[in-house]
């Protein structure tokens, strides 16, 4: 899913 | 969260707690590049933005909060302590770190996922931590012999970039559409920029010497 972005990364 | 990302992240742990360790145990900071360490603090604060905003997971803000308080004592280690700071290589540390802010800034408003302030700030932490090791490998070329923790510090910290870029990898086959280019991209020249410094680290080990840098 696009909303999978790298937010979720330190 | 995948085993790559998750060894990414403890490599970088590694890496500041070796740095903290050289700091507390020796009360020295030769051979650290205060300005590098700047970068990295900038890093995190303007990385971080959606700390209190965004709520992933535990170990996500927890992990946040280590590496912005451990980088901000860092600096006030090499800045304010009494000790520490006398043996800080001001005349070596000279590299015009402002400049690679700057760019990366001029970068993030170019390149960017969205035009919002969180984004801007993110693609922008995203290059800056990309060159922030330049003003350490400069001052590690000219101070000559580099101390093991100092050796191991860059190590750590430019091993775990590395890792994330298998996490990218192993992302990009399992969540098909992931598109995150800015992170991939800017990871690979972090991962590069510390290429040289791996090749002389491995003979040093290899041959059980010192770690020399050509000036």
């Amino acid at each position: 899913t696009e909303g999978a972005s790298l937010k979720d990364e330190l | 969260m995948n085993i790559f990302r998750f060894s990414g992240d403890m490599t970088h742990l590694i890496s500041i707690l070796v740095l903290l360790l050289k700091i507390y145990a020796t009360k020295s900071c030769s051979g650290i590049s205060l300005k590098t360490q700047e970068l990295y603090a900038l890093v995190f604060l303007t990385r971080y933005l959606n700390l209190f905003t965004e709520f992933f997971s535990v170990y996500n803000t927890v992990m946040k909060l280590v590496f912005i308080g451990s980088s901000l004592v860092i600096v006030w280690y090499m800045r304010m302590h009494r000790v520490v700071k006398l043996s800080y290589d001001k005349e070596l540390d000279t590299f015009r770190h402002y400049f690679l802010v700057v760019a990366s800034f001029v970068l993030a408003l170019l390149v960017h996922e969205k035009f919002t302030f969180q984004e801007i700030f993110w693609a922008f932490s995203i290059y800056l931590e990309a060159i922030a090791i330049l003003p350490q490998l400069v001052l590690l070329q000219r101070s000559g012999n580099v101390d093991n923790l100092t050796g191991q510090y860059v190590f750590f910290l430019g091993s775990y970039r590395a890792f994330y870029i298998l996490n990218w990898i192993y992302r990009y086959f399992t969540e098909n559409h992931f598109a995150r280019l800015i992170s991939c991209i800017s990871g690979l020249v972090q991962t590069a920029l510390y290429a040289d410094f791996f090749y002389y680290y491995f003979i040093s080990w290899k041959n059980n010497k010192k770690l020399q840098l050509p000036a």
